[in-house]
């Protein structure tokens, strides 16, 4: 999966990538202080594109918000919602919008579902649907946080880290591999990186083609921006 | 490969067709066995039909991939390598149909190199069969020499053949063929023996070019309708509909430069194209240098006697004079107006004029631009034309968007012996029309970025192609309507495609090329916008422009709008080549001379890596 750190004060953008074997679940979110837990497990193609090397994308999200005891299972395929003991089955080819004491729930049909937790959270997960007879390809999802600033400072996880702002310098720009993506030496979390200037999608607003965010890439699965390696954010299951 | 102590270890081509799209990968491997570093030469033909999609060059591990990027941004970059009078590119003209694609690189001793380029273009059916061309040259014996061909056609497949101008009695069985309904297998792969020309000599037999030719099944009438994951591609080519009668007007050059074998050839062509015209026909010969003139001044009906007549008067033309297109043609779209008014000639009939010229106007109108407004104006939709190139002196753009703003096309006559068989031939594929006003429809709501839907004619063992996006990806089904005019009757074709499911289509293919309907309609689609781009109005010519930029760098085309950069390894003393690929247009070709070499273009750039675009 792809990941982008917008900076809208800045108006620049961190992204880099997550590679990892299909199956993988990655704590994205954790917030101990509020009890939300954000966890998406990765799938992979249906089969490998003879010309490309595999992909992986998410494919299923779990969502927890301790205190109001709600969990939210996303797939390509459902919605499962749990509050308190009750659970309800929501589906993408639904148009639906539900409001309760403590979570709102949109569904745009075969679109996204927007999640607003009270004093907490908004998010949006965005369904990208895949040609059901592709040969490759399947369905998988994207997660967008829409609003992060009433996280606790503890919050964590591969986006969580990140909610709060990170301090990055960017100097030296050289001449990279590519003579269209200039590299250039970014200082953050105390590390020097060689970093490249390229851009990420941003599906939110239009699901086909996606936005251009341009960003510098961090390489190496993030190595340097990220606390620790990747293996420190897996977890055994999606709650 | 022309030095000896280079031994050529592998040479493979790949192409995978897959619903006429053909998808080529030429991969050749040499390994430097002298204790000092040498060039080595990669030169591949490929056609002028077809797109270079990727380039790559992998020496010790590392990979020199190309990079393809808008023309111009590629030269304002490379524009210090351009002003030292280097030329750019690698691509040149290289005979009728191939164009020549050429890199070398310095390996050091006892290294190898891989070069691999693959290239994509949509197979045109003429007189009922496509053909899959490739040309093979290593010019030295190989290892391990290969070439393979896949062949997916849904629609099944009628017959396949495969043969090679190189290919001896020797050579034939080892041309190794598997049809099945709907998928073939072409194979060649002689041993480093069986390439000798003879027991104890070096020399190559494999130089030349291999051909497979096939057709597919037609069994529906409208035409077959390919869904693939949001995209759509119609083929429509319905056999058993009787010809239409066509009225042709022969325009036919004769300036003081036709004169001597052009004007030989014209006239053997013309007897034989007077042969083959049936008696529910009606024709007409205009003749021009710098004055007009007709055989008759009105159409006539192709009796035997009337061919006979028309033979002994095509003998008669002499060539003289200067060169008056304006007059000539608009006195041929007279002809065929008043024939039409008149109804002397049937109401389903195809109108059509010829024009055979081989230089430029100079009598009369002779600005292009006019020149192509009067005929366009003068024509306003009734007829088409077609036209004809004799040589190269001819400005070949000119009469190919002239034609193409008539609903026609252009073909360049190429001097040589065989001048009359090509004059033939193309009379041949144009001169049987099946269908007129053909028009594809299908619902506005469903469909977007169509290619061209409306064909004047269908001509008999051609193929009209049409393809486009669904509105939505998830669609598998389309419901289509084709109107045309055959002979008898008006005719509408209306139906509901369904998408197949290619597993069960193909169940034991694992790969059939990833989105290959998607490069099709990319593909057909940037063909369409480089015609507009030709005969559009300024502001069409600019949107085309910036939409065929756009596709052609997402689908990383090599058009005549895009440049593939290419970067070499550093060398002691080359610390960094690059060089420039790029498409070719027909008047760059006429002006690139045949036997050009490969020139380098030095630059201060490094080598090209892409990792960022993963989407």
């Amino acid at each position: 999966p792809h990941f982008i750190i917008e900076f809208a004060d800045q108006n620049d953008a961190l992204c880099f990538n997550i590679n990892d074997k299909p199956g993988t679940i990655f704590n994205l979110i954790k917030d101990p202080l509020i009890g939300i837990i954000v966890n998406g497990q990765t799938i992979g193609d249906k089969k490998i594109d003879p010309e490309n090397t595999m992909n992986t994308y998410f494919g299923s999200f779990g969502i927890v918000h301790a205190k109001f005891g709600i969990r939210l299972v996303v797939t390509t395929q459902d919605i499962l919602v749990s509050e308190k003991g009750k659970q309800s089955k929501l589906f993408w080819s639904d148009n639906i919008s539900i409001k309760g004491s403590n979570m709102d729930l949109h569904v745009a049909k075969d679109r996204s579902l927007t999640v607003t937790l009270r004093n907490s959270v908004k998010f949006v997960i965005v369904l990208h649907k895949v040609w059901k007879k592709h040969p490759y390809h399947q369905d998988f999802l994207g997660f967008y946080t829409l609003d992060s600033h009433l996280f606790s400072q503890r919050v964590h996880g591969l986006l969580g880290q990140f909610f709060h702002g990170i301090t990055f310098e960017v100097s030296d720009m050289f001449k990279g591999k590519d003579p269209d993506k200039p590299d250039a030496t970014m200082f953050v979390k105390g590390h020097n990186l060689t970093v490249t200037r390229g851009w990420q999608k941003d599906f939110r607003k239009d699901l086909k083609k996606g936005e251009n965010v341009p960003c510098w890439f961090v390489h190496k699965n993030g190595t340097g921006l990220i606390d620790g390696e990747i293996e420190d954010y897996i977890v055994s299951g999606l709650f | 490969v022309s030095v000896s102590e280079i031994e050529l270890q592998n040479v493979k081509i790949n192409c995978m067709v897959t619903s006429r799209f053909a998808h080529t990968v030429m991969t050749s491997m040499a390994l430097n066995k002298a204790n000092v570093s040498q060039e080595v030469f990669f030169d591949v033909e490929l056609p002028k039909t077809a797109f270079i999609t990727n380039f790559s060059m992998e020496i010790n591990g590392n990979t020199y991939v190309g990079v393809v990027k808008e023309k111009e941004k590629a030269k304002k970059q490379y524009e210090a390598a351009v002003s030292s009078g280097k030329t750019a590119g690698l691509v040149k003209a290289s005979g009728r149909k191939m164009e020549k694609f050429s890199v070398s690189v310095n390996i050091a001793a006892n290294s190898n190199i891989t070069f691999t380029l693959t290239f994509e273009e949509l197979l045109q059916r003429r007189l009922g069969k496509y053909e899959l061309m490739i040309r093979v040259k290593p010019k030295q014996l190989v290892q391990n020499f290969e070439i393979v061909a896949d062949v997916f056609e849904p629609q099944g497949i009628t017959f396949l053949n495969a043969h090679g101008t190189f290919i001896t009695n020797e050579l034939l069985p080892l041309v190794e063929k598997t049809v099945t309904d709907k998928r073939a297998h072409v194979s060649f792969s002689p041993t480093l023996d069986q390439q000798r020309k003879c027991p104890d000599c070096d020399g190559t037999l494999i130089d030349g070019d291999f051909f497979i030719n096939y057709d597919v099944n037609r069994e529906d009438m409208f035409g077959n309708i390919q869904i693939v994951n949001g995209y759509f591609v119609h083929f429509f080519a319905p056999a058993d509909f009787p010809k239409l009668p066509k009225n042709v007007v022969f325009v036919i050059d004769r300036s003081g430069s036709m004169s001597g074998t052009k004007m030989h050839q014209t006239h053997e062509g013309l007897k034989t194209i007077l042969n083959e015209l049936h008696e529910e026909d009606h024709f007409g010969f205009v003749t021009f240098s710098g004055d007009v003139k007709a055989w008759k001044p009105s159409l006539t009906t192709a009796t035997k006697e009337n061919l006979k007549n028309a033979e002994a008067f095509v003998e008669t033309i002499t060539a003289s004079g200067l060169t008056n297109i304006n007059d000539a043609v608009l006195f041929a779209v007279k002809m065929l107006k008043d024939a039409m008014n008149k109804k002397t000639v049937p109401e389903n009939s195809a109108s059509m004029i010829i024009l055979l010229t081989d230089g430029n106007p100079n009598e009369g109108e002779s600005n292009i631009q006019s020149i192509q407004n009067n005929v366009k104006n003068a024509i306003g939709g009734e007829m088409t034309l077609f036209c004809l190139g004799f040589g190269y002196d001819v400005s070949y753009t000119f009469l190919d968007v002239m034609a193409k703003q008539n609903n026609g096309l252009a073909r360049r006559i190429y001097e040589g012996s065989d001048a009359v068989v090509q004059l033939q031939g193309f009379y041949d594929e144009i001169a049987n029309v099946l269908l007129s006003d053909v028009n594809f429809q299908y619902p506005e709501n469903s469909v977007n970025s169509l290619t061209g839907s409306k064909f004047k004619q269908l001509f008999n063992g051609s193929e009209i192609v049409v393809a486009g996006r669904l509105n939505d990806n998830m669609m598998n089904d389309l419901p289509f309507e084709v109107t045309a005019q055959s002979v008898e009757k008006d005719l509408v074709f209306v139906g509901n495609a369904t998408a197949q499911d290619w597993k069960t289509i193909f169940p034991d293919q694992e790969y059939i090329f990833g989105d290959f309907t998607e490069h099709l309609w990319a593909y057909l689609t940037i063909q369409n916008l480089l015609d507009k781009i030709e005969k559009g109005s300024p502001e069409e010519k600019i949107k085309a422009t910036e939409d065929a930029l756009e596709l052609s760098l997402k689908y990383n085309f090599v058009t005549p709008l895009t440049s593939m950069v290419v970067t070499k390894p550093e060398t002691e003393e080359n610390p960094e080549d690059t060089f420039i690929a790029d498409k070719l247009t027909e008047d760059q070709r006429r002006h690139v001379p045949q036997a050009a070499g490969v020139t380098l273009q030095r630059t201060y750039t490094s080598s090209v890596t892409n990792w960022v675009d993963s989407d």
